[in-house]
């Protein structure tokens, strides 16, 4: 089971429709996926049109709750643990908690039977973004292709470090996803080249500019419903053969 | 003195861009103009290229530092209180003091001698945000062209509503400030014709999607130094008007 968790604090950088389309690619390639909502926006349960009645504060917060009882079936292979708006409560809450920044991974511990669990996450360096980093293994990092963005890239690597080094949890950065990519204009290419640069292999084939993308959200679909010949569709699919190939076999 | 929170927790929908330009554009106006940044991100120094020594983490909790001390004039007119990632250290910290979410307005409560104090706010439902809310008077909403971040404009009402409801501050929202918008595309004139609908005459004129602002910040420039003739410069110069004409004579 690949624990991951899409992250930068950075807003606007694609991160919750990274999580959504490439959850819904891998599932069509008959993994099953479950995706975890971090953000209080609960932007994923508005993009698949639910309305949750447990969410994650109750995973967080409620002894009584366990996590099977929240996740709810979106797609087939699809699953979606989702969080609403009271989450920013737990934020709060969770401070005065004995291993405050270990919450979630304790109480995920059991969870099992995907193969692969994706963490969107808030813009924000908060608890609830440190408890994504100790439950999940890997990090990958989608970077709109813009300067501010790009500064920003050094501060999550510096957060994963204090995750490793103050927290002792392993968490590495396997894929840098550069998103919102536009091959005429100078900026997009330059720093797609400077990720390339700092991050060797790392870095994934870019996700293009495609206002379909945007659209599919406000269809409540994933971008294979909505517009499967679609350049984001296109992009998403490579992206998941890539996850695909680095993935061990079962 | 007017002191407006420049807030959406939706991230990547221009706050920074339109506090940047924005106060530019005053201060271009012959008017005294205080930026304070209050995301850990520090984008507003970045974009400035400016270090800070002391920043908004030690107005929030250090007795000893004043504001006057962390202010840095950046252009004539215009001055920045800084912020760095430690600022996200304030966060954990705030939450154990009394009057947590008024620390900024204790702070602050003898400046003076500005026109316009602008706060950057970080795209977040945290007690920074809250900090700022009690502070500003008003709220600039910027809401970019799309679907979640349309969404996530009941989430900002129903904020601003606990601060005043709560916490008992009287903060309103001025103007909404539609972003990103490209009137060839149908979702931008779908986005901006619902948010006229909801929020009567508060809606400005848009400020549409331009390369030229995102490479702006890259060059440490405001639009008005980057590219006078921009659709952006244009934009941004329509807005202050339109903030000038609404605002008090001195
Ligand atoms: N490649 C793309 N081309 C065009 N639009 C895109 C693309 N990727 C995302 N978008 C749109 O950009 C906006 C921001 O994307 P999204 O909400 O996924 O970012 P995020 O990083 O999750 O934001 P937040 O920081 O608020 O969590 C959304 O409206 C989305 O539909
Ligand atoms: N009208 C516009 N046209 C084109 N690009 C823009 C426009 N406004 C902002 N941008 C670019 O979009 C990106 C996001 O803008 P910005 O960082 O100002 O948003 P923000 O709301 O402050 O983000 P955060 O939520 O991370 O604080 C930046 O690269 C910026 O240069
Ligand atoms: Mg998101
Ligand atoms: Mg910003």
């Amino acid at each position: 089971m690949r624990k991951i968790a899409i992250i930068n604090q950075k807003g606007g950088t694609a991160k919750t429709t990274t999580a959504v389309n490439l959850a819904a690619a891998l599932a069509a390639h008959d993994r099953t996926v479950l995706l975890i909502d971090m953000d209080p926006q609960g932007n994923i349960s508005t993009w698949f049109d639910i309305v949750p009645q447990k969410s994650l504060y109750h995973v967080l917060l409620d002894e009584t709750v366990t996590p099977e009882e929240c996740i709810v079936p979106v797609r087939q292979n699809l699953y979606v643990l989702p969080s609403t708006k009271i989450a920013a409560q737990a934020e709060l809450i969770l401070t005065g908690l004995p291993g405050r920044e270990r919450v979630l991974s304790r109480k995920l511990a059991k969870l099992g039977g995907y193969d692969f669990v994706f963490l969107d996450c808030p813009p924000s360096l908060n608890l609830l973004n440190q408890n994504a980093m100790t439950y999940a293994d890997e990090a990958f990092i989608p970077v709109s292709m813009d300067y501010l963005a790009l500064v920003g890239v050094k501060q999550i690597l510096e957060n994963l470090k204090m995750v490793r080094e103050i927290l002792g949890h392993e968490i590495d950065v396997s894929l840098v996803i550069p998103t919102f990519y536009d091959r005429r204009n100078r900026k997009s290419r330059e720093v797609l080249e400077k990720l390339e640069l700092h991050f060797n292999g790392k870095v994934t084939d870019p996700i293009r500019a495609n206002v379909r993308l945007a659209e599919a959200a406000s269809h409540h679909q994933t971008i294979f419903e909505y517009d499967p010949t679609s350049l984001g569709a296109r992009d998403y699919q490579r992206l998941a053969e890539r996850v695909l190939a680095e993935t061990p076999s079962r």
